[in-house]
């Protein structure tokens, strides 16, 4: 059986959040390491992965391999149930045919549970391959939130090149065209605010306006996003969490 | 212009 208790609902309750309008069916695939989800879009152009690891929860425990199958708009309406600063249980039997949600209020005396039914969901995994990346990039998320923000009524693509000299954000569109650069900075006071370049060697990708600006809405969960790029290969989005990571890997775009 | 690629190439079914 699972049980997962976290502290606060707001993580769990963020991710959900960031990743339901990518994808609608999937399973949490849970283990004694934690909690997992990898799923595609149904266009087959991005990819969800997310790890909350077992010692990013107060109480973890999962004696048998456990796939979930849910559907996240159910999962969301459940989840708006319960308050951000909630302590939140997740907890499923063995062959469970539901999920049952328990909220629990910090002062302990307002306590709720609901059970969301499972489905059976068959879903391929999918083996991501050890990738070079060219140039790895960390930078504030509001700021990567930001440039996607402003770039969208442009532009249905931004380029992203990277060099060692900074990493260059470019649109064109019909109205006309727009940049935004970030060269390497650091703060010691503030290592939130820093941006971070490693670069074996210039890389260039063209990527959706789209799918990037969804990706966005996990900013809330790090203060910090890395954008890893290789020529033609999917760009990884990846938000650290205190325990596990979320990450978005997304097709480029190619010239013909 | 530029065609939007897949990611069936890149990941492999398990």
């Amino acid at each position: 059986m699972l049980e997962g208790k976290l502290e606060q609902a707001s993580l769990f309750k963020k991710v959900v959040e960031a990743v339901r309008e990518l994808v609608q069916d999937c399973n949490f695939d849970c283990t004694e390491n934690g909690l997992a989800l990898q799923a595609m879009d149904t266009s087959h152009v991005s990819l969800v992965s997310l790890l909350l690891t077992a010692d990013g929860f107060s109480e973890y425990r999962c004696d048998r391999n456990l796939a979930l199958g849910i559907n996240l708009v159910s999962l969301t309406k459940i989840l708006r149930c319960g308050n951000n600063e909630d302590i939140l249980t997740l907890e499923a039997g063995d062959s469970a045919d539901s999920l049952v949600v328990r909220f629990e209020n910090t002062q302990q005396d307002r306590m709720s549970e609901y059970a969301l039914k499972l489905m059976d969901i068959d879903q391929e995994h999918l083996g991501i391959p050890e990738t070079e990346y060219a140039a790895s990039i960390t930078m504030p998320s509001t700021e990567f939130q930001r440039i996607c923000r402003d770039m969208q009524s442009i532009s249905e693509s931004i380029t992203i090149d990277c060099t060692k000299g900074g990493v260059k954000f470019t649109c064109e569109g019909d109205i006309g065209s727009g940049s935004v650069t970030l060269k390497p900075n650091s703060s010691a006071d503030k290592p939130e605010l820093c941006t971070k370049i490693d670069l074996s060697e210039p890389v260039s990708l063209t990527l959706s306006t789209k799918y990037l600006l969804n990706f966005c809405k996990a900013t809330g969960l790090s203060q910090q996003v890395t954008l890893k790029l290789a020529d033609e290969n999917p760009i990884l989005v990846e938000y650290p969490l205190s325990a596990g990571h979320l990450r978005f890997y997304l097709a480029p775009k190619l010239d013909e | 212009t530029a065609q939007q690629g897949r990611l069936d190439g890149f990941f492999k079914v398990l």
